[in-house]
């Protein structure tokens, strides 16, 4: 059991530096708090932003966090691959160059798999191939509009 | 392979039949607060059994019936949603011995359907070059379509039941399950991020965050 | 020790009326669990978005949750008015609309108060008086720039 | 009556003093995710004793000194936060019997800076209509400002000391409180509202909403 998760941790972290790397242009890696016995303690993420000294998840700001750790839900997603993926507003704490930079690593891998991905941030939405509009009228049911099966310009 | 299209009925804000056609590559779902655009990856959750009902803001399964249905009707009520995947390109999935493991299984518990997403899943071709689809048996295949179905029915006193489909035969919550382990859709695999998942991974103390990994290893 | 309760709840409970109804153009009230003893239960935020059923704080969506939650942080300050209020990214789960209704808001709430808000999108940035922007270069201390004191146009 | 200046010494990631000119009415702040918004607010909160170091993202209070003032330094370090407010306007607080009040408590701990605040604070006359100005006794208050400082000095060692002064002068957390009172900015007014209270109020149970509102009556 220690093997196994052993390979997994050592798989994700890569995968985790890997990541933080492209999303943030800084370092960051996992850390068990006890790397010889894993199952006695936790798994913290530390991140080391350009030119910042390194620090753990709780010191800091709202997006630096969440940037964190959508890296290691990414970093995840690379060691069980799968055909298909759905996001649901994931960059709502980021800055506009924050979700510029996500939303072109999510283009370049929706080239191996789908992305579907629920967003209100025009970057996002500017960097999809197509938008797929969701409104309801007053007291009416939900209408699923403009599914533009074409490759489309950004319609916010 | 890839989702084709999703079709909801009567789920959750989405009344009568609604088709949501879908294409590989990035797409992004926008639109106004509370319009709906959670609701379509409930649906997903759903249909795939990839959640349980508190997993879909529901505090039981039968509110995911839309209001209005069950405010109006007399009768039993019945919300549905179809998850049609595209397998062109899954070829790769390792041919014959596919068909001889799951047979196993499925004689084991008699459901013929099993054997018949078989069929389909297992013996998919890798697309032909042009031309030449005549030759291949499989060509009636034409559509190398798979699809799942969930129904949830309620009766007026509150009681209700929920049945699983592949490719319209019943089958289990356990075979669905392994037919998408076998397509690398896992439960816990991450591959679906709810609204507000970011903020529970931020909150969640580091003895939590490491038993994530327990479950993928 | 009831009677002020009382008074205080029922005039937040005006103020939560208003508010809700200008920022989501529904109904919204608050409800104790028992209103004859009030200290014996709790407190829930009941809205009515336009067109819809009556709905819980739990049966909605994330953006119309953090509207009504929002509505009430507003109703308690109409209840106990200050000089300034500083808000920290309150917007991050609206869509652009509701960021537009929200930003009105504010700027007439200015005329009586000072209101000084850290957002990250656009139609709030548009809306204000003036905006002072903030950076940290790689590894340097945080610079506060722009502090453009005359009423200025958008700069995002 | 507004913030008219915030000034930050080596606090969080701020080094050195920086000056933050602030106007009434409405001010955006904006910049990229840990540029230091949110320390902007936690100064405030910092200097008006609004909050404890946890309210303040700090797990202890010589946290809030910038990193690099402590790494680099031998000696005690100090981080300081002034708010200086601009008082014109405030005439309707009451004028003179304001002055009783705060004297009998003020000698009472025998501190002389609360009378000096309130020197300040209590005859604010209102605006005097153009060109009378040269009869008003107080017309030398030309600045109408009043300002609170906090300091946070750290030894070597990691212990600390922090004080708090109204107009240069020492006083203590409470008379700082007594007089915010008065000027309408009470600790749990919430007219600041933090990165994630929202989803905190969402969050909360029936009861602890309830309780917010025990606490305002
Ligand atoms: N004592 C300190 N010394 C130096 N830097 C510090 C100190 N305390 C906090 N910081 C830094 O301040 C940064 C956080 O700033 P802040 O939370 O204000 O960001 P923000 O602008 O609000 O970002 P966001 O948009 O993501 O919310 C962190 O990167 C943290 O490392
Ligand atoms: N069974 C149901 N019948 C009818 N409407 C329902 C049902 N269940 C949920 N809803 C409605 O669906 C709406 C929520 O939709 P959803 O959560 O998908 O919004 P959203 O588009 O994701 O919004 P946001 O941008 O705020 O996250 C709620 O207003 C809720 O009332
Ligand atoms: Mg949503
Ligand atoms: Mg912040």
């Amino acid at each position: 059991r220690q093997q196994a998760f052993k390979e997994a941790f050592d798989a994700v972290n890569i995968n985790f530096q890997a990541i933080f790397a492209e999303l943030s242009d800084g370092d960051g890696h996992l850390q068990l708090d006890d790397a010889n016995d894993p199952f006695n303690g936790g798994l913290n993420l530390v991140a080391h932003p350009k030119g910042k000294p390194v620090q753990r998840l709780a010191s800091m700001s709202g997006g630096e966090k969440s940037l964190t750790a959508l890296s290691f839900i990414f970093a995840l997603q690379r060691y069980r691959p799968s055909p298909f993926y759905a996001f649901d507003e994931v960059d709502m704490f980021l800055d506009g160059a924050n979700v510029e930079r996500l939303a072109r690593m999510i283009k370049q891998q929706a080239k191996q798999a789908q992305f579907i991905v629920v967003s209100l941030r025009r970057p996002m939405i500017e960097s999809s191939e197509r938008t797929i509009g969701v409104t309801q009228a007053r007291g009416a049911f939900t209408q699923v509009l403009g599914i533009d099966l074409l490759p489309q310009s950004a319609s916010v | 392979m890839y989702i084709k299209r999703l079709e909801l009925s009567n789920f959750k804000s989405f009344g009568g039949t609604t088709p949501v056609p879908l294409l590989p590559g990035f797409t992004v779902i926008s639109g106004p607060n509370g319009s709906g655009k959670s609701n379509l990856i409930d649906a997903l959750l759903f249909c795939l059994g990839l959640a349980g009902s508190k997993g879909m803001r529901a505090e039981r399964l039968p509110d995911l019936v839309n209001h209005t249905q069950t405010s109006r009707s007399r009768s039993t009520v019945e919300a549905s949603v179809t998850v049609t995947f595209d397998l062109v390109g899954m070829g790769g999935m390792g041919g014959g011995q596919q068909l001889e493991t799951v047979n196993g299984n499925g004689n084991g518990n008699g459901k013929n359907a099993v054997s018949a997403v078989d069929t389909t899943l297992t013996v998919v071709p890798d697309p032909l070059p042009e031309g030449d689809t005549a030759s291949s048996p499989f060509s009636l295949h034409a559509s190398l379509e798979w699809s799942v179905t969930r129904k949830l029915r309620v009766t007026q006193q509150g009681t209700y039941t929920s049945n699983y489909y592949i490719n319209g035969q019943p089958c289990t919550l356990t075979e669905l399950h392994e037919e998408l382990n076998r397509l690398r859709v896992y439960p816990e695999g991450y591959n679906v991020v709810l609204q507000g998942d970011v903020t529970r991974i931020i909150s969640m103390n580091s003895r939590e965050r490491r038993e994530i990994i327990d479950e993928l290893a």
